[in-house]
C-alpha cells in the first residue's frame, strides 16, 4: 500500500490480501473491510496511508481489550500455573521461560513433569530444570499425569515454593479421552489446593491457521483457560489468528514466545503486535 | 459445508444446461471462501479459482448433476490434479544405504516421523539406522534414543558436543561399513529465515547426498506454509513432504499451498502420536478434506 494512493477496488483487494496472508481469517477480514467501505462511502478516509492506520488501530483496539499481564497473587502460595495446548506448540519451552522470569524476580519455582507420555518429555523438562536451577517433580514415563500433578502440589506446599508450573502432554483437541484426562488433571490439582490451578495458559503456535480457533474453543470448554501464550512469533507467520481467538473466546492474550532460549518471552503488547501485522 | 452452500447458490438457477460466467461467479466466491477457511494460501487460491473458472465456463452440466454439483466436481478434479493424481512413494538409492533427511520448522513432528519411518522400513526387514543430528533441543537425543528402542532400530548418537554435519557424515559412513539398508537423519527444528541453520542443512546435504530430503510440515499450518516451503525448497531442493497431525481436524490447506508453490509432492502423512507407520498420501481424500 503506497503512501497516498487513492482508494479504489485494487487497493481494497491489496488490503484484503495482506489481512488474509497474516492469518486474520475470512470473517475478521470481511468485517474490517465492510467497516472500511462504510467509512469510504462517508468520505472519511482519503488515502492508503489513512486506511492502513485505520485497520491497524481497529485491530489494536480489539486486541487491547483482550490483553492482560501474567500476574500472581503473592499472598497465594504456591501460585500454580498449568500449561496446555496441542502437540509441538512450545508448552515445555514456555514453562522454562516463565520459570526463568520468576527466578529473575527472586521467586522459588518448582516444575512438574506432567507429560508422562511422549518420549524424552520428562528428560526435556529436567534439563530445563538443571539450566534454571529449579527442581522438577517427576514420576516414571507412563505414570498417571494426575498423580504427578497431585505430588507436585504436595511438594510445592511442603517446600514452601512461590510458584509451581505444571507441564502437560501435547494433545489434539479432537481426542476426547485425552481432553478428559486434562480435565481430571485440573480437578486433581484443585483437590490438593482449593482454587488451584490459579492460571491455565493455553499455548498457541503463531504459524497455525484457522485451526487455532477450534483448538481454543475445545481447550476452553475442557479446562478454565485464563490466558494465552502465542509462540514462534520470531518466524514469518504473523499470528493474526489470535484476533478471532480472543474475540470469540473472550480470554486475554498475555505472553508471546519469540525464540527458543529461556529469555525469549515477552508480554503481549497490542500496539506492537498490530503494527507488525502489516510490516 | 461447501456443497450445501453451493446448492444454495445454484437454487436460483434451476434448469440451467450450461455453466456461464455469471452463474458460476457466486459459486466460485463460495469455493474461494471454503479454500481460505481451509488455510490454502491467498495467492494459491487466486490462481486456483482462475483455473477452475476457465474450466467451468461453457461446461455442460451433466444430466445427473445440479450446476452446484457440477462446479464441485470440477473443483474436486482440479484439486486432485494439483496435488498429484496418485501418491508418490519414497525412492531408494541405487546402492545402499539410502539416506533420508527430515527437515522442517520447530515442533512439526520430525523426530516422531523419523521413528515412524524407521518402523516402516525396519518392518520390511531392511536394516535401518536412526541418526540424532539435533544437538540443540534439550533431550532431543534422549527422545530419539527412546524412540529407537520402541521401534527396535539402532540409533547413532555421538552426543551434543559434535557438529551435526559430522554426525550425519559419520553416520552414513557407518551405514556403508556396517551394511545398513537405510539411514534416517533427524535434524533440529529451525526457522527458514535462520541462515546459519539453513546453511547447516545445506552442508549436511553436501556431505551425505540424501536420496530424499523430506520437509515435515504440520497440517494446521496457515498462510505461512508457502514461505516455509519455498525457502526450504530453494535452499535444499526437497524431494517431498511429510504432512503431520492429520489425525486432528485441521482442513490441511497447507498441503495444497506447498504443492502449488514448490511442485513437490506430499508423500506420507502422520496420523497420530504413536509410532505407527506413516500413511501414504491420498490426493482425493485430501481434496475432500480441504473443501470441507
Ligand atoms: N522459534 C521458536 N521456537 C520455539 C518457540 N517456542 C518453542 N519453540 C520450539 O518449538 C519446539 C517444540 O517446543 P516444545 O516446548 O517441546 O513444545 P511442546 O508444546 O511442549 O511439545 P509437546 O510436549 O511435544 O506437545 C522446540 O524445538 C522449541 O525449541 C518460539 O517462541 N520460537
Ligand atoms: N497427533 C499427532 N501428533 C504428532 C504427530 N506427529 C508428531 N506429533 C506430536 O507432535 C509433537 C512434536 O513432535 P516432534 O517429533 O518432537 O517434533 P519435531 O519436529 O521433532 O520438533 P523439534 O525437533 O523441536 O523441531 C509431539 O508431541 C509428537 O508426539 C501426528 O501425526 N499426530
Ligand atoms: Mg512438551
Ligand atoms: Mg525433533
Amino acid at each position: 500500500l503506497s503512501g497516498h494512493q487513492t482508494i479504489n477496488e485494487d487497493v481494497l483487494d491489496e488490503i484484503e490480501e495482506l489481512m488474509i496472508l497474516s492469518d486474520l481469517g475470512v470473517e475478521t477480514t470481511r468485517i474490517i473491510i465492510d467497516g472500511l467501505r462504510e467509512k469510504l462511502a462517508r468520505k472519511e478516509l482519503h488515502d492508503a496511508e489513512i486506511v492502513r492506520n485505520y485497520i491497524r488501530s481497529e485491530i489494536e483496539r480489539i486486541l487491547a481489550g483482550h490483553t492482560a499481564q501474567l500476574v500472581r497473587d503473592k499472598s497465594v502460595r504456591p501460585w500454580i500455573i498449568m500449561i496446555v495446548g496441542v502437540n509441538g506448540v512450545g508448552k515445555t519451552t514456555t514453562i522454562a521461560k516463565i520459570a526463568r522470569r520468576y527466578r529473575e524476580e527472586g521467586c522459588s519455582v518448582l516444575l512438574a513433569a506432567g507429560d508422562t507420555f511422549r518420549a524424552g518429555a520428562i528428560e526435556q523438562l529436567k534439563e530445563w530444570g538443571r539450566r534454571l536451577e529449579v527442581d522438577v517433580i517427576a514420576h516414571d514415563e507412563g505414570a498417571d499425569p494426575s498423580a504427578v500433578a497431585w505430588d507436585a502440589v504436595a511438594a510445592a506446599k511442603s517446600r514452601d515454593a512461590d510458584i509451581l508450573i505444571i507441564d502437560t502432554a501435547g494433545r489434539l483437541h479432537t481426542k476426547t479421552n485425552l481432553m478428559e484426562e486434562l480435565k481430571k488433571v485440573q480437578r486433581v490439582i484443585g483437590k490438593n489446593m482449593t482454587g488451584a490451578p490459579h492460571e491455565i495458559l493455553l499455548v498457541l503456535d503463531a504459524t497455525t491457521g484457522q485451526n487455532a480457533v477450534l483448538q481454543a474453543r475445545e481447550f476452553c470448554q475442557t479446562v478454565d483457560v485464563s490466558g494465552i501464550c502465542l509462540t514462534k512469533l520470531d518466524g514469518t507467520a504473523k499470528g493474526g489468528i489470535i484476533v478471532s481467538v480472543v474475540q470469540e473466546l473472550n480470554i486475554p492474550i498475555k505472553l508471546i514466545g519469540i525464540g527458543e532460549r529461556m529469555d525469549d518471552l515477552r508480554d503481549f503488547v497490542a500496539e506492537s503486535f498490530s503494527r507488525a501485522l502489516f510490516d | 459445508n461447501l456443497s450445501d452452500r453451493l446448492q444454495g447458490v445454484f437454487k436460483k438457477l434451476r434448469g440451467q444446461a450450461r455453466l456461464t460466467e455469471s452463474n458460476i461467479s457466486d459459486a466460485l466466491r463460495e469455493v474461494r471462501i471454503a479454500l481460505l477457511e481451509a488455510d490454502v494460501n491467498f495467492r494459491v487460491v487466486k490462481q486456483f479459482i482462475n483455473r477452475v473458472s476457465e474450466r467451468s465456463v461453457g461446461a455442460d452440466v451433466l444430466k445427473s448433476l445440479t450446476p452446484g454439483q457440477q462446479v464441485i466436481k470440477i473443483v474436486h478434479q482440479e484439486l486432485i490434479n494439483l496435488m498429484g493424481r496418485t501418491a508418490e512413494p519414497l525412492t531408494r538409492a541405487p546402492a545402499p544405504p539410502t539416506v533420508y533427511m527430515l527437515v522442517g520448522l520447530q515442533g512439526s513432528g520430525k523426530t516422531t516421523s523419523c521413528g515412524k519411518l524407521a518402523r516402516m522400513i525396519a518392518g520390511e526387514k531392511r536394516k535401518t539406522l536412526l541418526v540424532a543430528a539435533d544437538i540443540y533441543r534439550p533431550a532431543a537425543i534422549d527422545q530419539l534414543k527412546t524412540i529407537g528402542k520402541q521401534v527396535g532400530v539402532e540409533v547413532y548418537a555421538p552426543g551434543a558436543e559434535y557438529d551435526p554435519v559430522d554426525i550425519c557424515r559419520d553416520a552414513v559412513s557407518k551405514g556403508k561399513a556396517e551394511l545398513f539398508d537405510t539411514v534416517i537423519l533427524d535434524t533440529a527444528g529451525r526457522l527458514h529465515i535462520d541462515t546459519a541453520l539453513m546453511d547447516e542443512l545445506k552442508n549436511i546435504r553436501k556431505a551425505v547426498n540424501p536420496q530424499e530430503i523430506l520437509l515435515v510440515a504440520d497440517a494446521m499450518t496457515g498462510q505461512d506454509a508457502v514461505n516455509i516451503a519455498m525457502t526450504f525448497n530453494t535452499d535444499l531442493d526437497i524431494s517431498g513432504v511429510i504432512l503431520t497431525k492429520l489425525d486432528g481436524d485441521a482442513r490441511g490447506g497447507a498441503a495444497l499451498s506447498i504443492k502449488s508453490a514448490t511442485g513437490k509432492p506430499v508423500k506420507l502423512v502422520g496420523m497420530g502420536e504413536k509410532l505407527t507407520p506413516l500413511e501414504p498420501f491420498h490426493p482425493d481424500r485430501m481434496a475432500s478434506r480441504i473443501l470441507g
